[in-house]
């Protein structure tokens, strides 16, 4: 089944 | 200080459903331009945005930048306690400890004050690149709370797949399958019920149901959503905010390893 991401691999930290 | 009226106070009553599932503590940061709100839920899963510009508010003042950590649970009682006719008014003073609502009604014979402490929040800010999206998809709010409601019966995770033909979601679990195609509409007098697909190239994705079901929370407030994705990256599920603003909701997709 597909593995569920965090959000934060997709944004850049500030 | 900072002051911000709005003579609806059933637009932050709304508000406030809209992100009380997602989100048990946010900073709210208070500027010249506005209020701006950016968290995670709990399990980093999702990203709540939300702006409301000063120039929607009746009235606004902000003499300072401020950053009001706030326990949206307790917030979100507070609100409960005004009337959808009531007038807001939103009080803090240079370094809050609080925060203060005030609920006037119409003929303002009822004058309501509720102050919240304030808490001290440290939380992650995440830099949102800007995105050119596959696929951006407008369609009436409530047929999507409809599709996200009626799939997730059958799984925990949501398929959503668009191509010129129009945008389909579908779901598949133990006791079976569903899908429900939308097609784009011809061109209608009432955009309110509109579906209308702006495609560059098709897209799937697959989304957690339970997150879905949190962001329709926010249907009351527009009679439209505008749903944006692309292969691989964060669903952006949109709303506005009448004349004020807008919350976006970003969720992240499940993908194969």
């Amino acid at each position: 089944a597909p593995k569920q991401r965090k959000i934060r691999q997709f944004f850049v930290k500030w | 200080m900072f002051e911000a009226r709005l003579v609806q106070s059933v637009i932050l009553k709304k508000v406030l459903e809209a992100i009380k599932d997602l989100l048990t503590e946010a900073t709210f940061e208070c500027s010249d331009c506005g209020i701006q709100l950016q968290a995670m839920d709990n399990a980093h899963v999702s990203l709540v945005s939300l702006n409301l510009r000063s120039d929607g508010f009746d009235k606004y003042r902000c003499d300072r930048n401020l950053s009001m950590g706030m326990s949206v649970p307790c917030m979100s009682k507070i609100l409960r306690c005004a009337s959808s006719e009531d007038t807001v008014t939103l009080r803090a003073w240079d370094n809050p400890d609080t925060i203060v609502f005030v609920f006037e009604s119409p003929n303002r014979d009822k004058i309501s004050e509720y102050e919240m402490k304030l808490i001290n929040l440290d939380q992650e800010h995440l830099g949102i690149p800007e995105t050119l999206y596959s696929c951006v998809v407008k369609m009436p709010s409530q047929e999507f709370a409809r599709i996200c409601r009626d799939l997730s019966q059958f799984g925990d995770a949501m398929t959503i797949a668009c191509s010129k033909e129009g945008i389909k979601f579908s779901a598949a679990g133990d006791y079976g399958t569903a899908n429900v195609k939308l097609a784009q509409t011809a061109e209608t007098e009432n955009q309110e019920e509109a579906v209308v697909v702006e495609m560059k190239e098709p897209v799937k994705l697959t989304f957690s149901c339970r997150y879905l079901n949190s962001f329709v929370k926010a249907t009351p407030l527009c009679a439209q959503v505008q749903l944006s994705m692309s292969a691989e990256v964060p669903l952006v599920c949109e709303y506005q905010i009448g004349e004020i603003g807008h919350i976006r909701y970003y969720l992240a997709p499940k993908i194969d390893d």
